[in-house]
């Protein structure tokens, strides 16, 4: 369902050029549950974001859904990406004015579901991740954890076939992080695709393949013994 | 060197008043170690903000080196907690608009610092949280975990007695959290008062005591054993 060949990030700073990302190929399919992980900077969050459909690559070629992404064009790019990819943050880019329900119900305004099922799948999900007596609350009126959450509710609520999920439990105390992980091993079991990116090493037992980064490179690809 | 007695927090909302934090009493002697645990949304990061003085309590009293804190008119507050305290947000709060170095470079320039004074201090605290070759990049230019430990180096920067820091490995892999745990150590080996928020028991392992949370309550204050 995704393979990338390849893939190559270069940002340009003024008097160098920075390779976040060099040469990375590798293939996933559909139904798969992977982590990815590697040192601090070593341009995880950057694939994510191609992955994504975030970003562009400065050479390489992505396929979605054997879909080359770079033939599409920006709005047949957005209502791809928007169907298929459920995306959340490493910090969470809530919109600050809206609150916990309005941010989760946006991308089913986005796909033109009507208001009353909004508000059914809406609550439905809030109370998934354990937010339902926080549904009014502005993001500076909830905890980083609490953020974290309705950042993982609004990527799941349109169904997407794959999560793309960058460090979801950076902020949740042991317990919060299982029970979210139980939410994507169930939404794996139904066959989603699901890639990760955590530091915990406990959070990656719970999927079952590991891609390890360093310094921008692929460096390690293992399947997971008794996830 | 900190006391905090009866300290409560209630946000009052539209319909109703919401209890962030409720009677929490303690005292932490100086050069203390000492972790705060708890579920998302247990109050920890409002007690905190308390602890640092960016907030006040609704009832209760925090007495910061034997100083009442609410006597303190707000320019006296300011000066007091720039001088004393080292703050790691949560959501690492850093000026987008300035680098890297001028982020660190802010406490400094506050605190009356010589510019040639404030070039070497900010040098060194980039290089001891490994980002000497990232100065010149913005926040939206750096990993989440580089971001994380550009607001760790910031809180550093006046080397204040009391550090207060709110989740600072929760985007770090668990190499480069080892090594923000180092430098942490060494500051408690120094002296300095260092109270952090962790979700990690492995990093609550490091400190000598753990201050539990649940609801808003103080439910647990134990030693660690062989820290
Ligand atoms: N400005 C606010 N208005 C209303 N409620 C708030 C506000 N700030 C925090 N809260 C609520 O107070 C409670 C405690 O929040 P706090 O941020 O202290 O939790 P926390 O222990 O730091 O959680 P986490 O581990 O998720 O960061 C939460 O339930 C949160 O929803
Ligand atoms: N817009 C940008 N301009 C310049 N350099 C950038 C930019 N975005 C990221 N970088 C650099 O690219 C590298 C990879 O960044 P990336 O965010 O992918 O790392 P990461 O693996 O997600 O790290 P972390 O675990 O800390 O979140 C980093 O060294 C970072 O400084
Ligand atoms: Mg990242
Ligand atoms: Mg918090």
């Amino acid at each position: 369902i995704i393979v990338v060949e390849e893939l190559t990030k270069i940002y340009k700073m003024e008097t160098f050029e920075l390779q976040a990302l060099q040469n990375v190929s590798f293939k996933i399919y559909p139904g798969e549950f992977v982590s990815v992980m590697g040192p601090s900077g070593s341009g995880k969050s950057t694939l994510m974001n191609l992955l994504g459909c975030l970003d562009t690559p400065t050479s390489g070629r992505y396929l979605l859904d054997q879909q080359d992404v770079s033939m599409l064009k920006d709005n047949t790019l957005a209502t791809f990406r928007n169907k298929k990819i459920g995306f959340v943050f490493q910090s969470f880019n809530l919109l600050p004015r809206l609150d916990a329900f309005q941010n989760v119900e946006l991308p089913l305004i986005y796909a033109g579901v009507s208001r009353v099922e909004r508000n059914e799948i809406v609550k439905q999900f809030l109370a998934k991740v354990g937010l339902e007596d926080r549904m009014h609350h502005r993001p500076n009126q909830l905890s980083g954890g609490q953020t974290q959450r309705v950042a993982i509710a609004r990527a799941l609520v349109n169904d997407p076939s794959i999560i793309l999920a960058d460090e979801p439990t950076g902020n949740l105390d042991t317990r919060s992080g299982e029970e979210i992980m139980q939410i994507f091993q169930t939404l794996n079991d139904e066959g989603k695709t699901i890639i990760l990116v955590t530091h915990e090493h406990d959070i990656s037992l719970h999927t079952k393949r590991i891609l390890s980064f360093r310094d921008g490179q692929l460096v390690g690809d293992k399947k997971v013994e008794n996830p």
